[in-house]
């Protein structure tokens, strides 16, 4: 799991910020 | 990350399995005339009280039934299609009075909600979606996901229901470049969807907003396995797939499930875990159905195992009952009932 690079435990919310709308 | 890296759970022997995991309940004899297609359960109200229900379908008739007693059932409804024949059930969860259905021949034409009439308790059915559908999925808060067409021309429709099953409203979520093949819900964070593709790929959509949030590439070693269920824990996603390999090997024993775990952030992802039957056992994966931490299967044996995802092993082997191999498999999704059908219409229900 550490191969997997940085953990967000808000990914969720993170990536429906970057995504385009 | 090939499977090679994934970790491999104990086999136990057969003769280590406790034989009472499984506990019949009750049976569904023979509800009908015609080979079964699929089972389900949901909440049906008469008369202001909600009953947990079963529906079974064939090709040509989904019914109703409502429990008697906790040993015997009574056919309420039955509603009958005679064009096109039934292909699977489609449950909606949160709403009550309502089931939908997918119709066609090898692949989705038609989604139809059935419903009954509040005044005469008649029967009827309402055209949802038609076209070239390549999935579908009730999925929480009352809403029903389904993808037409192919990756030029795709279109991925969510509906809502209202409480009644009555009205919907409708709103497109954004299409990937690759044709979408299944959908799964991620238990942890309500509002993602996840779906698999014919490119080997996972995307995840937010259903509130529409917004394709990743795709991320997972290894051809997982080629053609459908993603049945995922789980969102400590910022990571466990993604449930079924095992697509027929090859069974000394170490690996017959994997049946496997998981993997995927970083959403990074789009990096690696296995975790196999799920595969004990020692003496063969039989591949035929279909299955994977609630909270339990993951259940057919196998092409004839025989249903059953998998706790946390321990990490079989905790249950069905094999069939007067010789009729088993063929559906479901978790209730009113109990922790398990629904196992035969081919010529026996529904069996077992508690777990």
């Amino acid at each position: 799991i550490t191969d997997l690079g940085p953990i967000s435990l808000n990914w969720f919310e993170e990536l429906s910020s970057e995504a385009p709308p | 990350h090939s499977t090679e890296q994934t970790e491999i759970a104990d086999l136990p022997a057969c003769e280590n399995l406790n034989p009472g995991n499984l506990q019949l309940v009750s049976e569904l004899k023979n509800p009908s005339s015609s080979c079964s297609v699929d089972v389900s359960t949901m909440w049906w109200e008469r008369a202001g009280t909600k009953e947990p229900c079963i529906i079974t379908a064939c090709e040509d008739v989904v019914s109703l039934w409502k429990p008697l007693n906790s040993l015997q059932w009574e056919k309420v409804h039955t509603w009958h299609f005679t064009e096109v024949p039934v292909l699977q059930i489609v449950p909606v969860p949160d709403v009550c009075n309502l089931i939908c259905v997918a119709l066609g021949n090898l692949e989705i034409r038609e989604i139809r909600s059935l419903l009954c009439s509040s005044g005469d308790e008649s029967e009827k059915q309402v055209l949802l979606k038609s076209g070239d559908i390549k999935a579908v999925l009730g999925v929480t808060k009352r809403r029903l996901v389904s993808s037409t067409g192919t990756f030029c021309n795709q279109q991925i429709q969510i509906m809502t229901f209202a409480e009644d099953g009555s009205s919907k409203d409708e709103q497109l979520l954004m299409p990937p470049d690759e044709t979408v093949l299944t959908f799964a819900e991620v238990q942890g964070t309500q509002e993602a969807l996840l779906g698999t593709t014919t490119m080997n790929s996972i995307v995840i959509w937010n259903l509130k907003t529409g917004q394709l949030l990743k795709k991320m590439h997972i290894d051809d070693a997982y080629q053609a396995a459908v993603c049945h269920r995922a789980y969102s824990e400590m910022g990571l996603l466990f993604v449930v797939l079924n095992h697509p390999c027929a090859k069974e090997s000394q170490a690996l024993g017959s994997p049946v499930f496997q998981m993997l775990v995927i970083n959403p952030k990074t789009a990096q992802s690696v296995g975790v875990l196999l799920c595969s039957l004990p020692q003496g056992q063969a039989g591949r994966f035929l279909e299955g159905d994977v609630k909270d931490h339990v993951a259940a299967a057919v196998l092409t044996s004839g025989t249903i195992a059953i998998w706790d995802l946390l321990l990490g092993h079989c905790t249950a082997l069905l094999p069939p009952v007067s010789d009729q191999s088993w063929s559906l498999v479901k978790w209730s999704g009113t109990d922790s009932h398990l629904l196992a059908g035969q081919k010529d219409g026996n529904i069996f229900i077992y508690r777990y």
